[in-house]
């Protein structure tokens, strides 16, 4: 553990709460995009088969569960308690359409062909792009609320902070993970564009807004 | 080796 890795979890938890106080508080999920949050539920699902398998420590497993635990509870409220303010209409991104090329991929590029490690690879390849569908979403209104962003921001500072542990890992430890790597560093180049407008205009107090 | 490091990060 080093402090880019324990700042990027806390970065991580700090998004996954934003998002749920925001949907408890304001009783509406108006803005959200579902499907992200479907695939980010997939996401923890494969990944932290590993809990029946290897134990690491007790943060470890602490904090695979409250992510498990917090992303189906997103789901659950969007989708069963807050449904009726839920923006299926602005969420028409087609899963399928990530799932199925990501699934084809860990088939074919992972480090061991086992069910367990094709699940691990499956997920952090579909990390990558989960956050495709609430972008789509917020490129077709145009808009997000301010509390979204802050959501997005934590969100993407999550994997961005993981890039300098790996980089640090992997000069202190020898250690690194080409997977890992490539997906985290694609998944954080998806949100550069997304970090400009927070800059410029969320931290200056303006809502986020695209240009026309 | 790879293989048991990994599953350290979330």
């Amino acid at each position: 553990m080093n402090i880019f890795r324990l700042l990027g979890d806390l970065s991580h938890l700090l998004a996954i709460i934003i998002l749920l106080l925001k949907i408890w508080r304001t009783r509406s999920c108006a803005g959200v995009s579902g499907k992200s949050q479907i695939l980010f539920a997939l996401v923890f699902t494969t990944r932290y088969l590993d809990l029946f398998t290897n134990f690491i420590s007790m943060y470890n497993s602490a904090m695979k569960l409250i992510y498990l635990v917090c992303s189906y509870a997103t789901v659950f409220l969007m989708y069963f308690k807050f449904k009726a303010t839920y923006d299926s209409n602005h969420d028409t991104f087609r899963m399928e359409f990530l799932v199925v090329p990501v699934g084809g991929l860990a088939f074919l590029v992972n480090h061991d062909f086992t069910p367990l490690e094709i699940l691990w690879t499956f997920s952090i390849y579909l990390e990558a792009v989960a956050i495709l569908p609430q972008l789509f979403m917020i490129s077709k209104t145009g808009e997000a609320e301010t509390i979204t962003s802050h959501y997005l921001f934590a969100l993407g500072s999550y994997r961005a902070l993981y890039i300098v542990n790996w980089v640090f890992r992997f000069y202190t430890e020898g250690f690194f993970d080409l997977i890992a790597i490539v997906a985290g560093c694609v998944q954080t180049i998806l949100y550069c564009d997304f970090f400009y407008l927070y800059i410029t205009k969320v931290l200056k107090g303006k809502q986020l807004t695209l240009p026309a | 080796e790879a293989l048991i490091d990994k599953h350290d990060e979330l």
